[in-house]
């Protein structure tokens, strides 16, 4: 089993850690979190409280979605509601990067995986990147 | 070679045809690009101009750039632009799915490849969620 032995021998390189991974606060309002996802563009990133424990996920669509208007775009809901009013909430994570196999399947559907140990706190995330080179460098030998 | 064989095997299974890709128009102001990219929630799509030729591809971190002013969000801006003034153009493409190894290899930092003929007709896209249930079967094998 070459692709299953690749992946387990590789399971710490796939963690990429919380302190690189760009986030907003649940408590911030939308406005900031509409800023930090315009200028960072990753689409999709986690939500920490202030103890730095895993809350949710946010993206654009979240944010925009409150503007729609009957008429016109609503700009003032930005500063009215939070990143907790709007977050994903319902999302899988992982609290460990031993189970590369777990993860990879995971993965068929979401784009990363966050892993956040058993008491809540936010420890990384693991991404389709890391495994898609891994799968090129297993077509080249 | 198993990996190999499996990618060439399943070659033309990798194409989502173009007729049920979301795309743009690149003559579409960016007000109607902004409430398509709220709404159907793929992060980056194809935008094609009225011949379905491929012109590029468009986000909505692209479009609220441009609502970014000084002291507050400027909305006009949406029905004064269009698709075509910030829409990414250098963009990698694969005239068909022959070449699975090589569309691999851009999938590493595109999480899709778009599918354009010779002539620049959009064919389809070629995502990593295909590639990524190819590999989570090879696992289990
Ligand atoms: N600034 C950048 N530099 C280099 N490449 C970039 C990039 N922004 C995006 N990409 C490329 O685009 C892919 C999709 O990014 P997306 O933001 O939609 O989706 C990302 C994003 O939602 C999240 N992510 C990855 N790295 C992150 C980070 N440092 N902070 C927050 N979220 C991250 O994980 C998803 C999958 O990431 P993955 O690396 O597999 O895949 C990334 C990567 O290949
Ligand atoms: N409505 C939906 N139904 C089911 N799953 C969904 C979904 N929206 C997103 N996903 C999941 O999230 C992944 C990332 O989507 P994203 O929109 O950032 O990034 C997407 C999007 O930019 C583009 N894409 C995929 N299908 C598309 C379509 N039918 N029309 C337009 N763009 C598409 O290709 C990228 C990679 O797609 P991939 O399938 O590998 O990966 C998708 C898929 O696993």
């Amino acid at each position: 089993q070459p692709v299953k032995d690749m992946l387990m021998r590789n399971a710490n390189h796939y963690l990429i850690p919380a302190d690189i991974v760009a986030n907003v606060q649940a408590d911030n309002n939308l406005y900031h979190a509409f800023l930090v996802l315009t200028k960072i563009k990753y689409s999709r990133i986690p939500v920490l409280d202030n103890a730095g424990h895993f809350k949710g996920l946010i993206s654009l669509p979240m944010i925009t979605e409150q503007m729609l208007g009957f008429d016109q775009l609503n700009v003032d809901v930005l500063m009215e509601k939070r990143v907790s009013d709007v977050m994903e909430t319902a999302v899988k994570t992982v609290p460990n990067v031993d189970d590369v196999e777990a993860t990879l399947h995971m993965m068929i559907n979401d784009p990363f995986v966050p892993v956040v140990s058993d008491d809540g706190m936010f420890l990384g995330i693991v991404t389709r990147r890391e495994y898609m080179k891994s799968f090129n460098f297993l077509t080249h030998e």
